[in-house]
């Protein structure tokens, strides 16, 4: 989901 | 990951060796703002709850638990170690910091992608990290002397958030459906922020002369 590839940031 | 997101962790890692390096070695922690330290510590401890739930990379799970460490040392540091606090200035760093917060909390329970308790939290963390500066740089303009290693630290956390910026460019023309208004517009501001900062910090580099912000 689109969301998680951003939570792969810090 | 592309380039300038490995350049931004970096830059992001070195301000806060910087940091440690000022008050571990010089047992000083002049200028440097401890409402700005324990809103970072707010941010990490929100934002990396999912450290619990979900698995990314090690580099990804590593690189959190240096930044909830370090964060959560300076703090420490500067509240209990006795050398390091009697160097706090502790007189000009008056923002009002725990008011900052409250609205971050409030916006990210209106303003979020998904109604989740590790998503409002992860949503709040964007939102206070945007302004968790604001006292740093108040104390910074405060401050008659500004010593090479806090200006160099408030740099390279500016230069992490345009790394950062870049970042999202190159991913938004290379992954698919990559949309995140909430993460862009907090991080723009937060950017922004700083942009007085960089406008002195380079007119003191290009004279030669000690970095002085205007009252």
């Amino acid at each position: 989901p689109p969301q998680q590839r951003m939570h792969d940031e810090l | 990951m592309n380039i300038f997101r490995l350049a931004g962790d970096m830059t992001h890692l070195a301000s806060v060796l910087v940091l440690l390096l000022k008050i571990h070695t010089i047992k000083s922690c002049a200028g440097v703002s401890l409402k700005t330290q324990e809103l970072y510590a707010i941010v990490f401890a929100t934002r990396y709850l999912d450290i619990f739930t979900s698995f990314y990379s090690i580099y990804n799970t590593l690189m959190k638990l240096v930044f909830l460490g370090s964060s959560f040392s300076i703090v420490l540091y500067m509240k209990y170690h006795k050398t390091v606090h009697r160097s706090y200035d502790r007189e000009q760093d008056t923002f009002r910091h725990w008011f900052l917060v409250l609205p971050c909390l409030l916006l990210a329970l209106l303003i979020h992608e998904k109604f989740t308790f590790l998503e409002v939290l992860w949503t709040f963390s964007l939102y206070l990290e945007a302004v968790a500066i604001l006292p740093q740089l108040v104390l910074l303009q405060r401050t008659r002397n500004i010593d090479n290693l806090t200006g160099q630290y408030v740099f390279l956390l500016g230069g992490y958030r345009g790394l950062y910026i870049l970042n999202w460019i190159y991913r938004y023309f290379t992954e698919p459906h990559f949309v995140h208004w909430i993460t862009w517009i907090s991080g723009l501001v937060q950017t922004l922020l700083y942009a007085d900062f960089f406008f002195y910090y380079s007119q003191s580099w290009k004279n030669n002369k000690k970095l002085q912000l205007p009252a």
